[in-house]
């Protein structure tokens, strides 16, 4: 298995790294020499050029490559048209390119990119989700005998508005959190109508938690 | 469930559009008022101002907030310092911060950061694995009949140097990885010895896969 990485940022170094790590065999490729030079003890291949250049780009033989990663975030100009060349000039058969924005995203999409990468917008998700499932736990851990569950909504609550149900009263738990279609919402709007398929992540104790499961 | 972002870089707005869609209660804070009045109308609150002034973050009443991100990464000092503030003086119980290097995470654990994120490192690995496991898939789809299987390195040849091993005369197969303590090597060196516990990603006919996994 081989790949090239074109541009040596964190992300195409610590890319880099991890490949060869894996005893993936890499060309690695900036305009910047010590960029170029950093590397170049610890990959099989380095170059230094720019590649919008398109007698460079094509004099490294990219073509006997797996795997090509165009890893230049700031300069969407270059990405782009490195990206193009790449896909629609050279043909090649996998490339995928770093992004900094959505609009760098749909850009380098139209010029064929087959994975787009954008470090920050996926690390934020993750991070987000992370603190979701942790103020879950965190609730649960508080709470010394109450457990959490997700369950489906009650059909005897479908159609009614989730501020008009008494969740300690009528079920006896308090609703966490509400997941429709993939989503979760922690504090639902309290206009919004119960819907088939909607389940609630409530905590309460054991025995009020399986009857709602029933 | 709350949270306060302090830092509105690319990571910093993800992330609060991502909490915000997840119906998270969401401060955000940043000394550039520009990005702050992009943000305003989406998030519960927006403040503006430096946060290395102790006085201004003390102000921000951070301690009635579930988690806190520190999202600057360019400023290491600031985003050490900030962090070190939250956690020492203030004693906030959760704070995540963003890093940009590794030794900025170091800094950022020294400090007492409960999470510690670098965007550019986890994607670049991610995306190596992901490149690895296409290799394999790939390499798959082109050999019509064959296989892939994951294997455990035959107790025959275990104290045998790779390199020593005909696979393709003695298993006919042919080894495409070797796997030891969670590590992948898509070229092991041929004069590793094999270890009991390693495992193989093979490929080769049905029935030569299965002699192997007995
Ligand atoms: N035309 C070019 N030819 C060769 N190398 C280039 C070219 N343009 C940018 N680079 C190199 O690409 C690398 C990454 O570029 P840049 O810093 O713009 O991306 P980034 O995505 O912001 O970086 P990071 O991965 O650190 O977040 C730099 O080392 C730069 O020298
Ligand atoms: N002392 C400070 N007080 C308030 N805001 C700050 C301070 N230092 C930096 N910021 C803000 O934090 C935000 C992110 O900072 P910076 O651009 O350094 O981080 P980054 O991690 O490189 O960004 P990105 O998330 O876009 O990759 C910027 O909007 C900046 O205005």
């Amino acid at each position: 298995m081989n790949a090239a990485i074109l541009g040596l940022g964190r992300f195409g170094t610590q890319l880099a790294r991890e490949l060869v790590k894996m005893r993936v065999d890499v060309l690695a490729v900036d305009s910047n020499s010590a960029r170029v030079n950093e590397l170049a003890e610890t990959v099989l291949l380095a170059a230094e050029g720019n590649l919008t250049d398109v007698d460079f780009l094509e004099s490294l033989g990219l073509r006997s490559y797996d795997y090509v990663v165009v890893a230049i975030g700031s300069d969407i100009a270059a990405s782009v048209l490195i990206t193009l060349t790449l896909k629609q000039r050279l043909r090649l058969k996998f490339v995928a390119a770093k992004s900094a924005t959505e609009d760098h995203s749909r850009a380098l999409e139209l010029a064929g990119a087959d994975v787009v990468v954008n470090p920050e917008r996926e690390a934020a998700v993750r991070l987000a989700h992370t603190l979701g499932a942790r103020a879950v736990a965190d609730y649960m851990s508080i709470q010394a005998d109450y457990g959490i569950a997700k369950v489906r909504a009650p059909a005897s609550v479908h159609g009614i508005k989730i501020g008009d149900i008494d969740m300690q009263g009528r079920f006896k738990v308090f609703l966490l959190a509400r997941v429709r279609e993939a989503s979760v919402s922690f504090n639902p709007d309290l206009g919004d109508v119960v819907k088939p398929g909607d389940t609630w992540i409530v905590s309460g104790r054991d025995a009020d938690l399986a009857a709602l499961q029933r």
